[in-house]
């Protein structure tokens, strides 16, 4: 069956997109058919990939509007088994103009539930969020089965997290029963840091072993990668970064239980 | 007269609540009366400063619903000449609360109008905007007489200046005419980076004298500060941040003509 993932965090610059780029391509790389849907109406998932349809094709926006399929949106990448559905910004209007909707968190949802019953559907599909807890976010919420938190070591990453999990609670509540919290993933640590490091023991004292025992590290290959249109995996599979993103979807992969 | 200016990125995580922090203490230690406004409902500004009322109380929220004045909400800060109108969560569903008012981007322009004939107004208010484009960030593009756009020497650092530009535009052309871009200020700047020089050059480019000549150097100590509740200067004034944004509210003073 097809397991979707929200890689979510209403802070911004914390690493989802990066996080959703280069997780996706190791799953890939590991043998999964991997989805990645990219929510942010900034569209990076779709620009770091060069793949940010034009105004009026095939987007996520079409995709929520439910004039397209996500057949019809997903395009292939360069790394094999990873496909995205990118958006462009189309997207920028869609919390509003979808506010009146029946139902209006459910719209990714639906467009999901059609792509279980297809051939050869993803294994994986990872959602990249916007920074903001609102209708776009909620949605990604509505339609996953597990959430992984990208948190940066700095002071601001706890402060948000209260509100995040009480968002997390109320959508499991009266919306989708089957959410998890399945991962907290420490990213742009740097270990020279004191204050990286009160931040991790932090988080494992609140969360024990939520925190994934991985920590993504500060390496510039990870923020260069995308101006090359490449994951890290092109770009430079010998780094610090690669070896990192490596190790979390394996952890990740064992907690999803995937073969 | 007051000269408001908003410190706006849509981007995440760009630096944008740091430069306010330490750009207003700056300013207020070189004499200006100077307020800050958090306009975030992540409210890290008001975090930081250790200033988040209690919901109900007043802050930003209740200035934007008219219920109190700036006076009402500015509190004092640990630095001399420096207040903050603060916020809370309360803010968080304004956005669709305000979105059918008469005139709702000028709700914000309309509690400062007001501040400009109360007795010893401040010289400078910087708001601070969440990473997003929506009726928050047009609430303080109405009210402003300036702009300052904080980017990271990073990839998608170039992406969203387009969208932003264009907002800018709108903003200019059919509420606030006199709104002017007064500045691109590059932070979290390592030169070791080949990809920070190019990010910088390419700014440079395009933008030309906009740019501020003084980079903000990455700094672990401007990270630390927050959570001690401080400004950089009182954190560590020896540091290279508080050096960096000695200079940058120089160069700021300079280009709105403050005595
Ligand atoms: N481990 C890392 N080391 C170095 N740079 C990183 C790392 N992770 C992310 N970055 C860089 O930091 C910046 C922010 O990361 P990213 O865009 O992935 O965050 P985000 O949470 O998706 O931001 P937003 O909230 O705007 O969507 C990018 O320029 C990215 O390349
Ligand atoms: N020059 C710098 N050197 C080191 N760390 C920095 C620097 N500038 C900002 N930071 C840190 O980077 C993180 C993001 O900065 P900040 O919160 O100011 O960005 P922001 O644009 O306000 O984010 P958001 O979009 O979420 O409001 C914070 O943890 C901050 O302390
Ligand atoms: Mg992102
Ligand atoms: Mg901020």
């Amino acid at each position: 069956s097809v397991q979707v993932i929200s890689i979510i965090n209403q802070k911004g610059g914390v690493g989802k997109t990066t996080s959703v780029m280069n997780l996706g391509a190791a799953l890939a790389r590991a043998g999964q058919r991997v989805l990645l849907i990219d929510l942010d109406p900034q569209a990076h998932l779709s620009i770091a990939f060069n793949r940010m349809p034009d105004p009026g094709d095939p987007s996520v926006y079409t995709l929520l509007s439910g004039n397209h399929s996500a057949i019809d949106v997903a395009q292939p990448t360069n790394v094999k088994g990873l496909s995205i559905a990118p958006t462009n910004l189309d997207l920028t209007g869609a919390e509003q103009e979808f506010a009146s909707e029946i139902g209006r968190e459910t719209l990714l949802r639906d467009a999901l539930e059609r792509l279980a019953s297809t051939k050869g559907p993803p294994d994986v599909v990872l959602l990249d969020c916007p920074p903001t807890l609102g209708l776009l976010s909620l949605n990604a919420l509505c339609a996953s089965d597990a959430v992984v938190i990208p948190v940066q070591a700095e002071f601001f990453a706890l402060q948000g997290m209260a509100q995040l999990l009480d968002v997390l609670e109320r959508v499991q509540r009266r919306l989708n029963p089957r959410l998890e919290l399945r991962g907290i993933l420490v990213g742009m640590y740097s270990k020279q840091r004191n204050l990286s490091r009160e931040v991790v023991q932090e988080l494992r004292s609140h969360f024990g072993d939520v925190v994934f025992s991985t920590l993504i590290r500060i390496n510039v290959r990870l923020a260069e990668a995308p101006s090359h249109g490449m994951t890290i995996f092109e770009y430079d599979a010998a780094s610090a970064g690669a070896a990192d993103f490596s190790a979390v979807a394996s952890e990740l992969g064992e907690r999803l239980g995937l073969q």
